[in-house]
């Protein structure tokens, strides 16, 4: 038997909402219905009783395809890449304000220093007030260099500073912490859009906050429009977080989740998996 | 935006003598997408659209009042009730008591600390002498944070060398009441499953007994919203809601959420970093963007 419009519009009316609930996009949860009727309407089924398995199944592989997007990023074969040219590694990382920046470089310094590596921060956010102190502190908890200029530096002009030391002195990575930004204020973007024209980091990071909604979609969008973002990590997921924001982030972007922040301390990072979230929606 | 697209829908049926259920269906389908769009909670979006539909059925439109705006008037109407009305409810601060204290609470980022130098600020403005209090022991950089703002308005700002926030808290208020007569105390970020400062932050309130307690809460939060607002508001009740970052996109739908879970008005909303961007809340402009 052909399942039907009838059959599965009530399914997917109340998996739309499933998938809004837990901070899906309107936008993204709409594109995945689409989807999801396009595959299952005149799809043959042994009878109406296996349907909602059917969908199920349907749903997993759609959340599956977007969360592993083409785009495949490692965040340690990127640091080797450099490290083989000779060079220090450089990553950026951006966001709109208190999404959890400077946190997350702090765990990144820690899971690379782990690793072995030698590296850098620059504090190149010289608009906030204690953004440098904040690094600085987590830079001396941390044991690594810190470069920072004064409040109200060029920030580009203090990541350029930090490359070059990292360059002279063969560190492996440079993290460099920029000022949270709001995507609808040009300048702020046209800024940003400099500061990776000077650096030509390695990896654009987005980090976006697990606690976002609809937010999430235009936020991605918009930096990835003015810089190009590689990968993203999202953060705050400890804090009760639903974390729709992986599938909003990924599917307007096709750049991948590499983290999830769990926690405010250092080692409170963990690997994004496909599975983690369509275990959440699903399960 | 929606005003658009119900007008066009409206436009359909200006000949019709009272409004048809269909269009109705169709328009409420529409509000409920700007809604969802904007943030509002799920289940809070089903219970207003039952009210709407229910009310543009069997309400007629006063004579002389178009189709269009009638709808789109029961819409605003549901939606400035449920922020609690038109009216804006003001701080509870009086000039004839010793001190006010006023306590800021809130999730992780999301904008308290800029908000108590912003508040601080609106104060001074009205003939207040406001002090800035540090209460979070756990942000690295966090008093030099504050101080940096309170020197920026200002403002007699206290810090304590300690781990202990409600130390922080009581030592801050012993301090400044003296010279102050608004102590605004910035607490650290903390959320609903985090039972040791959700413990902490009850210890707080007992002890410096605050005349407000206000929610700061990021205008791009999504569906967790309420359930936060709710277990803060558990936790010490809330009396106010400032709902920042709306010079960004976010349409803060989040804030209905807390509103109708807690009670707690809007009182004020964030623009922007500076420490003027700092705002009394409309309710009405508020709806009007929330709809787009
Ligand atoms: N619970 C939790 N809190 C986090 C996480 N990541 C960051 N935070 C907290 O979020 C708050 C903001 O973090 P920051 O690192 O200052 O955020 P930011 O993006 O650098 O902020 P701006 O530079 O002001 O834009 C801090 O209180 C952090 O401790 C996380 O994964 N979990
Ligand atoms: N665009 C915009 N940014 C804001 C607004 N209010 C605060 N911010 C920014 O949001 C970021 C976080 O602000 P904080 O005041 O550090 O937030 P917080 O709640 O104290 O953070 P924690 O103490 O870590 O929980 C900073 O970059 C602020 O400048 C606002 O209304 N609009
Ligand atoms: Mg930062
Ligand atoms: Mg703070």
């Amino acid at each position: 038997v052909m399942i039907t419009r009838e059959d599965v519009k009530d399914v997917l009316d109340e998996l739309e909402l499933e998938l809004i609930s837990n901070d899906v996009a309107v936008e993204v949860a709409e594109s995945i219905r689409e989807e999801l009727e396009q595959e299952l309407i005149g799809k043959k089924v042994k009878g109406k009783s296996e349907i909602p398995k059917v969908v199920e199944r349907s749903l997993r592989r759609a959340l599956l395809s977007v969360l592993e997007p083409e785009k495949e990023v490692d965040l340690f074969e990127v640091v080797e890449k450099a490290r083989e040219e000779g060079r220090p590694a450089v990553l950026m990382f951006v966001g709109v304000n208190g999404s959890g920046k400077t946190t997350t470089i702090a765990k990144v310094a820690k899971l690379l220093k782990d690793r072995g590596y030698s590296v850098v921060i620059a504090a190149a956010d010289t608009f906030r007030a204690a953004a440098i102190e904040q690094l600085e502190e987590h830079a001396e908890r941390l044991g690594v260099t810190l470069i920072k200029g004064e409040k109200g530096d060029d920030p580009a002009a203090v990541a350029f500073n930090a490359v070059q030391h990292a360059e002279s002195k063969g560190k492996d990575v440079v993290l460099v912490d920029t000022a949270g930004r709001a995507y609808t204020d040009v300048n702020l973007m046209e800024e940003l859009k400099k500061m990776k024209r000077v650096l030509e980091p390695d990896l654009v990071i987005f980090v976006g906050d697990a606690l976002a909604g609809n937010d999430a979609v235009e936020q991605a969008r918009t930096f990835d429009e003015y810089v190009g973002i590689d990968c993203a990590i999202l953060t705050k997921v400890d804090a009760d977080a639903k974390g729709g924001a992986v599938l909003s982030i990924t599917k307007v972007t096709g750049a991948p989740i590499l983290y999830l922040g769990v926690g405010q301390g250092y080692d409170d990072l963990k690997r994004f998996t496909p599975e983690w979230f369509v275990e959440r929606v699903t399960g | 935006g929606l005003g658009d697209r119900l007008s066009s829908l409206v436009d359909k049926i200006k000949g019709a003598p009272v409004i048809d259920e269909k269009l109705v269906k169709e328009v409420v389908r529409d509000v409920q997408r700007a809604l969802l769009e904007a943030d509002v909670d799920v289940q809070l979006v089903l219970d207003l659209s039952k009210r709407i539909e229910k009310r543009a059925l069997e309400e007629e439109p006063p004579a002389g009042v178009p189709k269009r705006d009638y709808l789109l008037r029961i819409v605003y109407e549901e939606l400035v009730e449920l922020l609690g009305g038109e009216e804006t409810e003001e701080l509870d601060v009086d000039p004839s008591r010793d001190v006010n204290v006023i306590m800021l609470v809130g999730l992780y980022g999301m904008g308290k600390t800029t908000t108590a130098a912003k508040l601080a600020r609106y104060l001074q403005r009205r003939g207040f002498k406001v002090g800035l209090v540090c209460a979070d022991p756990y942000r690295p950089a966090a008093d030099e944070q504050l101080r940096q703002l309170a020197e920026e308005v200002g403002a007699p700002v206290h810090t304590e060398d300690t781990d202990d926030a409600v130390e922080m808290a009581v030592k801050g208020v012993e301090a400044l009441k003296d010279e102050c007569d608004v102590i605004i105390i910035d607490t650290a970020g903390r959320d609903r499953l985090s039972e040791d400062l959700i413990e902490e932050l009850k210890e707080m309130a007992e002890k410096v007994e605050p005349h407000e307690v206000l929610l700061v809460l990021d205008a791009t939060v999504g569906q967790k919203a309420g359930d936060h607002a709710e277990a803060f508001h558990e936790a010490v009740p809330l009396t106010g809601v400032i709902l920042t970052k709306l010079d960004t996109a976010a349409k803060g739908g989040g804030a209905l959420s807390a509103v109708a879970r807690t009670g707690a008005p809007i009182k004020f909303i964030g623009t922007g970093e500076r420490l003027d961007d700092l705002e009394e809340f409309n309710p009405k402009s508020f709806v009007a963007r929330l709809l787009g």
